[in-house]
């Protein structure tokens, strides 16, 4: 018979957690041309041992969720992202110059245990 | 909620919060490469952040400078001299020591496409300044010129490619004293009605916009291509 996996509500197990920083609250819309904010999507929650298969880990995650079983002093694995996109922003500076710059790696897009 | 604006501030490159006095109008070729780049980011093409497609050019900061010269004037009769004289200065300082300068774009705007007011052709001549400008010389002393060319107006917008003049003020920021435009109507010498000459040349001083689009790579955020080939 199936051992009962422990009621884990979902909401504690790792997965992105959701921002939206608006940079007129920061009254940066002032100056930065585009975008009107920035998501500063982040991750978060529990890497039980029984689900590391199954929230978007590594081997090495599950590795170390048995070890935590196995000895508890030994940390869970944790929760990072697993897929990150670039952001580009159109902005001016104090010397009246138009910059376009790319940021690489800015937005979360995805979260697994690792 | 204490935001540390300071330090990421410092993450975009910048030392404090820029605060503009008016936003500087945004060429179509920024606005386009900011979209193309959004859009590739929300469908999850990944993109090489570090080579800028829309101008086939490797880099992943786009400046574009405004002109902070003026016009000066001659003491000639209208007939005898050009129909405008300019000085056209670009501050480099906002370029890091550390960063390759890809390509240096002038844009000279000659105003907009209309043709139901057909204006004369013009002569375009545009020379290095190399010797600061003493006040009481009504013109620079022009140095190296690099274009001389006839254009019919209006025109839009002129694009000269200043790489090798950039990378030298770039590394030598004393030399940048700027550039000497001349623009000239074709046959104005024997032109009769004089107010058409100044009307023509009224019009041109009004809708003359100049700016150096600037392109470059930080090899701390964008390492060479050619390892990634590998």
């Amino acid at each position: 018979a199936a051992i009962p996996a422990p009621k884990v509500s979902c909401k504690n197990l790792c997965h992105r957690h959701q921002l939206f920083i608006n940079f007129r609250d920061l009254g940066w819309h002032k100056w930065i041309i585009a975008p009107k904010g920035f998501m500063a999507n982040y991750c978060h929650g529990d890497c039980p041992f029984s689900l590391t298969t199954s929230l978007n880990g590594s081997n090495y995650a599950f590795m170390q969720a048995l070890m935590h079983v196995v000895d508890p002093a030994i940390p869970q694995a944790v929760c990072i992202p697993t897929k990150l996109s670039p952001i580009s922003m159109l902005y001016q500076d104090n010397d009246d110059n138009v910059i376009l710059r790319h940021y690489e790696d800015m937005v979360v897009d995805e979260c697994g245990c690792g | 909620f204490q935001f540390q604006e300071h330090a990421f501030l410092q993450f975009l490159g910048l030392d404090k919060v820029p605060s503009p006095q008016k936003f500087q109008p945004v060429p179509y070729i920024l606005k386009k490469i900011f979209h193309d780049q959004e859009t590739a980011a929300t469908i999850g093409i990944s993109r090489d952040l570090c080579y800028v497609k829309e101008l086939g050019v490797q880099g992943n900061i786009l400046r574009l400078l405004p002109d902070q010269g003026f016009f000066l004037y001659s003491k000639n009769l209208p007939q005898a001299s050009p129909c405008l004289q300019k000085l056209l200065y670009f501050n480099l300082s906002a370029v890091k020591d550390e960063e390759r300068l890809t390509m240096a774009q002038l844009g000279l705007d000659l105003g907009p496409n209309t043709y139901y007011r057909l204006g004369p052709d013009l002569e375009l001549v545009l020379s290095l300044v190399q010797e600061p400008h003493v006040w009481d010389r009504s013109i620079p002393k022009p140095g190296k010129m690099f274009v001389l060319q006839s254009v019919p107006w209006p025109q839009g917008v002129l694009h000269f490619n200043l790489l090798e003049v950039a990378k030298d003020w770039s590394n030598n920021p004393q030399k940048n004293l700027g550039l000497f435009l001349e623009i000239l109507v074709k046959g104005q010498r024997d032109s009769g009605v004089n107010f058409q000459l100044e009307d023509t040349c009224a019009r041109l001083r009004c809708s003359l916009h100049a700016s150096l689009l600037v392109v470059t790579l930080n090899p701390k955020q964008c390492h060479s291509s050619s390892r990634k080939r590998r």
